[in-house]
């Protein structure tokens, strides 16, 4: 997020780091509780499903807080017209955790944009651990930015040609003030305050720079894929639970390395 | 960068919440 501030915990209790081999690569947020919604250039095809580590509760990329939650992936769907009509068209992915979120204050769903939602007059905000500088500058705490929504016909104007930004996609950034999404808060949110609910409008998606002002930030239109993203969710199965003999030897396992811990936390 | 753990101390609430609400609200 280029132009944002530090967010306080709690504050945006869907937003959710997508991990790849142990770093930060991407947002995401929580639909319910098997469910993340997130970029599908997060999840390209030629990423190890088993290198991905969810987390939920995060607020300080440094720190597991009080509230953190971690969790594996067992599927990740990508919109079939990912990369099919646009080099980032479909842009949008649902991932199923294997195992489910417990909620809490500081671990909330965010609610879809329906087909028919009104995009007028209303306030939206970004979020997210992306640059916050072109140089490169990482931040250590969550992002936000409020960021005012840019009609399709001006965002196709400014990018130069219809065919650039489709329909299925949506324009927000503060062109005056440089207020905007960087690399790294790709999938995550646009959200927007509909009399106190939060929906999700948008899923960071892609631009040109962070920092050229007539180049807002491209999202992946939520409401454009709210039907899709419904039916996965009614029709996926629930991921298989472990067998209680194995649940019994991962807990074997993971006890080793707590007892080690508290036996150095009393040196 | 987090580290990969398991955790779940967070207090549990019904699995079913509303979406969109958040306990804490801007100004």
């Amino acid at each position: 997020i280029v132009g944002g501030m530090d967010a306080l915990e709690g504050k945006w209790p869907w937003q959710v780091s997508v991990h790849y081999r142990g770093f930060h690569i991407c947002g995401g947020t929580i639909i319910d509780e098997y469910w993340i919604l997130s970029a599908a250039h997060c999840f390209d095809r030629d990423k190890n499903i088993e290198a991905f580590d969810i987390y939920v509760g995060l607020v300080d990329l440094r720190f597991v807080g009080n509230h953190t939650q971690w969790f594996e992936v067992n599927k990740v769907i990508l919109h079939p017209t990912y990369e099919v009509y646009h080099p980032v068209g479909g842009d949008i992915a649902l991932v199923q955790l294997k195992s489910r979120i417990v909620f809490s204050d500081s671990v909330l769903p965010v609610c879809i944009a329906p087909p028919d939602v009104n995009l007028h007059n209303v306030t939206c905000w970004s979020t997210g651990w992306g640059l916050i500088s072109p140089q490169g500058r990482v931040p250590e705490k969550l992002q936000e930015v409020r960021v005012p929504l840019i009609s399709l016909p001006l965002c196709q104007l400014l990018y130069g040609h219809p065919s650039h930004v489709m329909s299925d996609m949506l324009c927000a950034g503060d062109i005056w003030n440089v207020r905007t999404v960087c690399e790294g808060d790709s999938g995550g949110p646009l959200v927007c305050d509909f009399n106190h609910t939060w929906l999700q409008v948008g899923v960071v998606s892609w631009g040109r720079g962070c920092t050229y002002p007539m180049y807002p930030a491209v999202y992946a239109r939520v409401s454009y894929f709210s039907k899709w993203i419904q039916y996965y969710r009614e029709h996926t199965p629930l991921p298989s639970q472990p067998l209680p003999a194995l649940s019994l030897m991962v807990g074997a396992t993971v006890s080793v390395p707590v007892t080690m811990l508290a036996v150095l936390s009393m040196l | 960068v987090a580290h990969r753990r398991p955790l779940s101390e967070a207090r549990a609430l019904n699995p079913h919440v509303a979406c969109g609400h958040r306990y804490i609200q801007g100004k």
